[in-house]
């Protein structure tokens, strides 16, 4: 374990939790019998939540923690693979299920078909992988799977007019992670003899460049104090 | 050995 690869881990941690805060925050408003002016804006408003990428990411947790009762590497990381799996899988319920929360969910703007991704994903982890076997193919699949994962959230913020600054920092700490998890693999390859792995490293690269444009976007809004605002 | 080392990332 290395510094970069902890920042990465704990990111990507307060990403789901900043999104699983949101959720809640939208639940306590529907208990009010008159919604304060700020639940009556989080309940009339989108979320702003792609529930297309909540699923997709629960699909990469399922295909990626294959392992996780057959190979103990540390109680961390089991603990990090239950806390990812529990909370996707919760946040796609709560988006789908609940009473309340679905009512702040815009189906008729979450319009990307997730299915183009997943397809696509699959055929090239048949094809490009470390080893055929179920288990390697499934990773390799929910490797190019999170690549990818995050565009029905990005083609969402940019129909979603304001982004309130929760869905803003949930999306940015998503990124983040990612941009970490490249310096660890970076310090490990210096550290570590015969660490390579160019698979995790291609599809790491591209899921960042992904919120290359994001980036861009969240730091000129912070830097200018404005509203987050995707251009359409 | 080597297998055990790649998978022990999140």
């Amino acid at each position: 374990m290395n510094i970069f690869r902890l920042a990465g881990d704990m990111t990507h941690l307060m990403s789901v939790l900043v999104l699983l805060l949101k959720i809640h925050t939208i639940k306590s408003c529907a208990g009010k019998s008159y919604p304060c002016s700020l639940c009556f804006i989080l309940l009339e408003s989108s979320s702003g939540i792609s529930l297309k990428t909540q699923e997709l990411y629960a699909l990469v947790f399922a295909t990626r923690y294959l392992d996780i009762f057959t190979d103990f590497i540390s109680v961390y990381n089991t603990i990090m693979k239950l806390i990812f799996l529990g909370s996707s899988f919760s946040i796609v319920w709560y988006i789908r299920r609940h009473k309340i929360v679905r009512r702040s969910y815009d189906k008729d703007q979450d319009t990307f078909r997730h299915f183009f991704l997943v397809l696509p994903c699959l055929l090239l982890a048949l094809i490009i992988n470390e080893k055929f076997t179920f288990k390697e193919v499934l990773w390799t699949f929910s490797l190019y799977l999170e690549a990818v994962a995050i565009l029905p959230q990005l083609i969402l913020l940019q129909r979603t007019r304001n982004i309130d600054n929760l869905t803003g920092q949930y999306v940015f700490l998503l990124g983040a992670y990612r941009a970490l998890y490249i310096l660890n693999w970076i310090y490990r390859y210096f550290t570590e003899p015969h660490y390579v792995h160019w698979i995790t490293w291609i599809s790491g690269l591209v899921q960042t460049l992904l919120y290359a444009d994001f980036f861009y976007y969240y730091f000129s809004s912070l830097k200018n104090n404005v509203k987050l605002k995707l251009p359409a | 050995e080597e297998c055990f080392h790649a998978k022990d990332e999140l």
